[in-house]
């Protein structure tokens, strides 16, 4: 089973057995190359020799059987080396949070405990509505108190103003003075009877 | 293979990022 | 560092290789060359082995560059040295997408929460001052209304 290493590529950037594959094709690429230099220098060489008897591909198998040589040891200590990288360098220990994941532990919410969280931002937002609503309806009822109060000092105004017609007539005390004229009209009355009698 | 992970691990680090950004814009226009 | 342990990893694998490729090694195979050339086969055999080393060593620093490798080894050095108090083995992504976001919002979240709720107090608070003015306006038109009641009784 391959490790895919997801969690070094989120950091890297890169897997980090690309980059092993990366710097094995590419010190592949090395040897390869320089064992033909060696080869070319060789046949240039032999090539100026008068009378050579050693044949091209003598040569070509004598590279052969070095780069086979070297290949083996080549591949040996690269996988030493590969194994040694990926478990030194371009691995995150277990124990290692990577910096943006930092809130994935700082908040271990479960999916229950988020739901419960985003449950209870809905409530609250009903809440808020709910009080809103609340404040325009307590508003409108003072609104509608001010006018209410307005009316109902209109008709007090009104018994303060029939009661200062009295005071401004002479009549202080209304009850009184409403009692002084039924007394008085009542002795008128009398007066008128009596005067009538008479004067039949 | 390793393009998928790369890819993968790519949007691991950054749509969380990218997500939140709208998830806070969504907020911040719930409030408003 | 990691660095210097990616270097010196380097380092040894070109050192190993090189003693791999020894001179005797080299004039084993090349032994029908070496006959008739013994100083150019050294030579040779002392360009290959330097420019062997040259090369891998270009090719690592390239790599390095390419991957901006000596900053990220830096950067996880430090990384990994905050966490050297703990043992437990940390959060990993779960491979389920909407969870693992899930736990990046939690925190604007909460903040969302914290805002409504500060929101709800303040709302809460101006509706029961608004509510005392309400009673206390029904409570002054009940006394009106008895005042009233009261003169007009008296006039009656």
């Amino acid at each position: 089973s391959v490790d895919p290493m997801a969690y070094e590529a989120q950091f890297f950037g890169f897997t980090p057995q690309t980059c092993m594959q990366r710097i094995y094709i590419a010190f592949q690429d090395h040897l390869f190359d320089m064992m033909l230099v060696v080869e070319g220098v060789m046949l240039k060489k032999l090539h100026g020799v008068p009378g050579c008897k050693i044949s091209p591909s003598q040569i070509r198998k004598c590279t052969e059987k070095f780069l086979l040589f070297m290949k083996e040891h080549f591949d040996k200590l690269f996988s030493k080396m590969e194994k040694m990288l990926l478990q030194l360098v371009l691995n995150i220990p277990k124990n290692v949070l990577l910096p943006e994941d930092r809130v994935q532990e700082q908040y271990p919410y479960s999916q229950e405990e988020f739901q419960a969280l985003q449950d209870e931002l809905q409530q609250l937002q009903q809440q808020c509505r709910a009080e809103v609503a609340l404040q325009q309806e307590l508003l409108a009822e003072l609104e509608e108190q001010k006018v209410v109060k307005a009316e109902l000092e209109k008709i007090l105004q009104c018994f303060d103003d029939l009661e200062n017609i009295c005071r401004e007539h002479g009549a202080g005390n209304f009850k009184e003075s409403f009692a002084f004229l039924t007394q008085s009209s009542k002795k008128l009355q009398d007066v008128l009877k009596d005067v009538e009698e008479k004067s039949k | 293979f390793d393009e998928l992970i790369v890819e993968t691990a790519t949007r691991r680090k950054r749509w969380p990022k990218k997500i939140l950004v709208h998830a806070v814009q969504t907020m911040k226009a719930e409030q408003e | 560092g990691r660095a210097q342990v990616f270097s010196a990893v380097v380092d040894t694998f070109l050192e190993k290789l090189v003693a791999a490729g020894s001179y005797r090694r080299f004039v084993n195979c090349y032994r029908c060359f070496y006959k008739l050339q013994p100083q150019l086969t050294r030579s040779i055999y002392d360009q290959f082995i330097s420019q062997l080393q040259v090369s891998i060593k270009e090719e690592i620093q390239e790599v390095k560059n390419e991957g901006n490798l000596e900053e990220l080894f830096s950067s996880l050095d430090k990384i990994v040295e905050e966490a050297k108090d703990r043992e437990e083995p940390a959060w990993r992504p779960s491979g389920i997408p909407a969870q693992d976001v899930r736990g990046a919002l939690v925190p604007s979240v909460l903040q969302q929460r914290a805002h409504l709720r500060r929101a709800l107090r303040q709302r809460q608070g101006r509706s029961s001052s608004l509510a005392e003015a309400v009673l206390a306006g029904r409570h002054s038109i009940a006394e009106l209304q008895q005042l009233i009641q009261a003169r007009q009784q008296a006039w009656q």
